[in-house]
């Protein structure tokens, strides 16, 4: 028997939309940690990896580790049924092949059901190992997501490239080239809006935009985004999800040969 | 040329 239960039902929408992008189908695991998911692009490039907190939820029954398979373009038909102010409660149960959702109005006047129908997945799933990056770049979530829709505009790759002078991102296109820098900037009226640069050796890197582009559907969720870099690493971009946990997006790097 | 990398050099199946 599962059942969660989330007064924020929009944050599950956000989730839902910050990852379908990238991944059609996907195994949802649930256990007394928490949901959480991870899951790889078509292409083997680019991987997903959710944590939503037993803790985070007002109400957490997982009775045994369970995976769930769904079609995330399914279940964001489904929640797109609920309201932005609606409490969702998610349930399963073991051994079923459908789950359900239900969506109540914060009065309480309406209360909607619906069942979706799971499906089996084949997923693989990798090893990711604690890693100590050389560079951790934090900036405002809306931030990064225009620079990469501008560069998009330009070019297919962006160069990410950390030195003590801040970030810079950069492009090459047929009409031409772009260099956008970012410096630290911590002298701003909320957290929020800082910008940060950790370094601890200089680091340059090559990303398909296509993807990051993607990665930017999760903007939503959080105020700020943590792009961690390592040249001998795939680039991790961050968005926190406040008191339940996270989405990462980890992508490996375009290299020169 | 720039060729693209995949995960599975970077991280072992679990």
């Amino acid at each position: 028997m599962l059942e969660l239960r989330l007064v924020q039902g929009s944050l599950l929408k956000k989730v839902v939309d910050a990852i379908r992008d990238l991944v059609n189908d996907a195994s949802f695991d649930c256990s007394a940690t928490g949901f959480s998911l991870q899951a790889m692009d078509s292409s083997h490039v680019a991987l997903v990896a959710l944590l939503l907190r037993s803790e985070g939820f007002d109400h957490y029954r997982c009775d045994r580790n369970i995976s769930m398979g769904m079609n995330l373009n399914n279940m964001a038909k489904m929640l797109r049924c609920a309201g932005n102010d609606d409490i969702i409660t998610f349930k399963g149960d073991d051994g079923s092949d459908t789950v359900s959702f239900m969506f109540e109005s914060p009065t309480q006047d309406k209360i909607s059901d619906f069942e979706m129908k799971l499906m089996d997945i084949d997923s693989e799933r990798l090893g990711i190992p604690e890693a100590k990056y050389q560079a951790i770049v934090r900036m405002p979530s809306t931030e990064f997501a225009r620079i990469c829709k501008d560069l998009g505009s330009i070019g297919d790759t962006v160069v990410i490239s950390v030195t003590k002078e801040g970030v810079k991102f950069s492009t090459r296109g047929d009409i031409g080239s772009a260099n956008i820098v970012c410096r630290q900037n911590t002298d701003v009226d909320k957290p929020e809006q800082a910008t940060t640069v950790e370094m601890n050796d200089p680091v340059s890197l090559t990303f398909a935009l296509r993807y990051m582009n993607s990665f930017t559907k999760a903007t939503p969720l959080s105020n700020q985004v943590t792009i961690s870099l390592s040249s001998e690493l795939p680039v991790v971009v961050e968005y926190k999800i406040a008191e339940m946990g996270y989405v990462r997006f980890y992508l490996a790097p375009k290299i020169e040969e | 040329d720039i060729f693209q990398e995949v995960l599975a050099g970077y991280f072992d199946s679990k």
